[in-house]
């Protein structure tokens, strides 16, 4: 699933 | 973060200060497409609005702050401080081309449709190809620096590294992004052809020069 809690990647 | 992820930042902070040392040394960005760089300042800015109100960590934002900042720097060297260096002439890769469609994708394809997560997927898309008027230029002058190519080598390391980076969340945290996942194979890829010539050529000790 896509990370709810935003981008943390780069 | 796992190390493929690390080591995936860590070349991308590598490729920029190799870039800015090649500048600098050189005093001149010959070689360099200005219009890649400004791609670059685009994708970190439209990217990275959620400095402002979103905290991941110590490390995300020092690395966010310093690639937004490293980017404009590059700009005012380019723009400015070695302006006689840069030959428009050559950087001719009509960037219209990429912006338009990449801004369709993200209509297309975010995960929410609010103008953050909009633009951070424009930016994905938009950093998926912002290589593509300096792969451009180098193709027509067939030849660069040497330290023009490492920095080519450690920004498609960075891009590589992350492939590993999403295999192992996806097998850890069940992790998967399928923009950012779709966009960085299309971005590595690109970086297939020069690759090929980078290890042939400039790690063997010779100069990169294309067959014409």
């Amino acid at each position: 699933a896509h990370d709810e809690h935003g981008h943390d990647e780069l | 973060m796992n190390i493929f992820r690390l080591l995936g930042d860590l070349s991308h902070l590598a490729s920029i200060l190799i870039l800015l040392q090649k500048i600098q040394s050189t005093r001149s960005c010959r070689g360099i497409s200005f219009k890649t760089q400004a791609l670059y300042a685009t994708v970190f800015i439209t990217r990275y609005l959620d400095l402002f109100y979103d905290w991941v960590s110590l490390y995300n934002f020092v690395m966010k702050i310093f690639f937004i900042a490293s980017s404009c720097y590059v700009l005012y060297l380019m723009k400015y401080k070695y302006r006689p260096t840069h030959d428009p002439s050559i950087d001719t890769f009509r960037v219209e081309y990429l912006l338009g469609p990449c801004a369709v994708l993200a209509l297309l394809f975010h995960y929410r449709f609010t103008l953050p997560e909009l633009l951070w997927s424009f930016s994905i898309f938009l950093e998926s190809v912002a290589i593509l008027p300096q792969l451009f230029m180098l193709q027509r002058t067939g030849e660069a620096e040497t330290i023009t190519t490492h920095y080519l080598a450690a920004l498609g390391a960075y891009r590589a590294l992350y492939i590993p980076n999403w295999i192992y969340r996806w097998f850890t945290e069940d992790m998967v992004d399928p923009i950012a996942v779709t966009a960085g194979i299309v971005q590595t890829a690109l970086y297939l052809d020069f690759f090929y010539v980078y290890f042939t050529k400039v790690l063997q000790g010779q100069k990169f020069e294309l067959p014409a």
